[in-house]
């Protein structure tokens, strides 16, 4: 454990604190992707199946729990909650993210750790993990005015993914680390942001809205 | 020795 690791994953559990305050709050999802909310729900049910085989821990088990049960809930809300349901942006959410899910499996049918079970889901959803944000970007570009939690969301999404990157670095150099699969996986997920960051932090030093071309 | 590195991150 290190310190960049720690803010890492403290950065994504704020980034869904803040998704569920915005629905629970303003009982509107206006401007989210269920696409990428969905496949968060893949993202996370294909990586977290080794609850149950591996060996629990006092700092991995109960995040893998908490980010199950939210992304779960946050699907739950916008497909179904009476209210929440009718703010979702359906025609805008146009993204084709079925076409997201066949490439990142094969890639993990040929690149893996190991050819198991647990390894090759592993690596789809790292896979998966780093074109999820895709619908959502895509959703923001078409948003006439994104409001602020929201922006607020996507930026500690894509934030979390990048503090991985310090933390990969350290243990390379701490722990004599290696592991190609998360790093190039993070490494696209993160320039994914960027366009996304450059907007995000002009809009915020203008003291301006958020708006992407 | 491939065995793959435990997953000890999230």
């Amino acid at each position: 454990m290190n310190a960049f690791r720690l803010l890492a994953d403290l950065t994504h559990l704020l980034s869904i604190i803040i998704l569920l305050v915005k629905i629970r709050t303003t009982k509107s999802c206006a401007g989210i992707s269920l696409k990428t909310q969905d496949l968060y729900v893949l993202v996370f049910i294909s990586r977290y199946l080794d609850l149950f085989t591996r060996p629990l821990s006092l700092y991995n088990t109960p995040f893998k729990l908490v980010f199950l049960a939210t992304s779960i809930t946050i699907v739950y809300y916008m497909r179904y909650h009476k209210v929440v349901k009718q703010t979702y942006n359906k025609d805008s959410d146009t993204f084709k993210h079925y076409f997201l899910i066949l490439p990142c499996a094969v890639l993990a049918f040929f690149i893996n750790p190991k050819f198991t079970f647990i390894e090759v889901l592993w690596s789809f959803s790292i896979y998966l993990e780093a074109v999820a944000i895709l619908p959502q970007l895509v959703l923001l570009q078409s948003s006439s005015n994104i409001d602020n939690l929201t922006g607020n969301y996507v930026f500690m999404l894509g934030a979390y993914r990048a503090l991985y990157l310090l933390n990969w670095i350290y243990r390379f150099f701490a722990e004599d680390v290696v592991r190609w699969i998360p790093w190039i996986a993070g490494l696209v997920q993160t320039a994914l942001y960027a366009d996304f960051f450059y907007y995000y932090i002009k809009s915020w030093r203008n003291n301006e809205r958020l708006k992407l071309p | 020795s491939n065995q793959p590195l435990p997953h000890d991150e999230l």
